[in-house]
């Protein structure tokens, strides 16, 4: 454990917080892709097998477990409970073409051909890609309330900040994941476009909507 | 140590 790796993992629970208290408290999921927390439900779901397999630390199940209660809870209050302020009509991004590419590159390129391993493998894959239906209804509207942002800011930062603890531990540890760095990489860089938002329009208290 | 048979990390 080293400050990268601490800082993400909180950047990534205050990311899901946000979304959750968001939701409860405006009691509209307006804005938000069901699609992209159902994918996030999926990741959690098949990363987090080894909760059952083999325990790492008591922060280490903690943490699992939060995170996959949570992703359950906002996926039952955008599909049941809020179901009526979801942003159907917007959220049309074809998970089926993330899925299934994916489904097959953890296949082929996976640490260990096992099935633990390759949902695993899955589950890096697909969380690098996870946030596109989200970033596709933020294109499709032209807008994105200021909490939306906030959320999206700390999921972004989350892996960035897991980059360099992966540099961190390659050096001090001699220890790296290619599967997880690369996949890192390229969700850290998908966020780059709305970072670039966040810091010019957000953050000088503007209302983050884009060109017609 | 490339890989990891255990993930350790979330």
């Amino acid at each position: 454990m080293n400050i990268f790796r601490l800082a993400g993992d909180l950047s990534h629970l205050a990311a899901i917080i946000i979304l959750l208290l968001k939701i409860w408290k405006t009691r509209s999921c307006a804005g938000i892709s069901g699609k992209s927390q159902i994918l996030f439900a999926l990741v959690f779901t098949t990363r987090y097998l080894d909760l059952l397999t083999s325990f790492i630390s008591l922060y280490n199940t903690f943490m699992k477990v939060v995170y996959i209660g949570c992703a359950y809870a906002t996926v039952y209050l955008i599909y049941m409970k809020f179901k009526a302020t979801y942003d159907g009509n917007h959220d049309t991004f074809r998970v089926e073409f993330l899925v299934v590419p994916v489904g097959g590159l953890a296949f082929l390129v996976n640490h260990d051909f096992s099935p633990l391993e390759i949902l695993w493998t899955f589950s890096i894959y697909l969380e690098s890609v996870a946030i596109l239906p989200q970033l596709f209804l933020i294109s499709k509207t032209g807008e994105a309330e200021t909490i939306t942002t906030h959320y999206l800011f700390c999921l972004g930062v989350y892996r960035a900040l897991y980059l360099f603890n992966w540099i961190w531990r390659f050096y001090f540890e001699g220890f790296f994941d290619m599967i997880a760095i690369v996949a890192g990489v390229v969700q850290t860089i998908l966020y780059c476009d709305f970072f670039y938002l966040y810091v010019t329009k957000v953050l000088k208290g503007k209302k983050l909507s884009l060109p017609a | 140590a490339e890989g990891a048979a255990l993930h350790d990390e979330l």
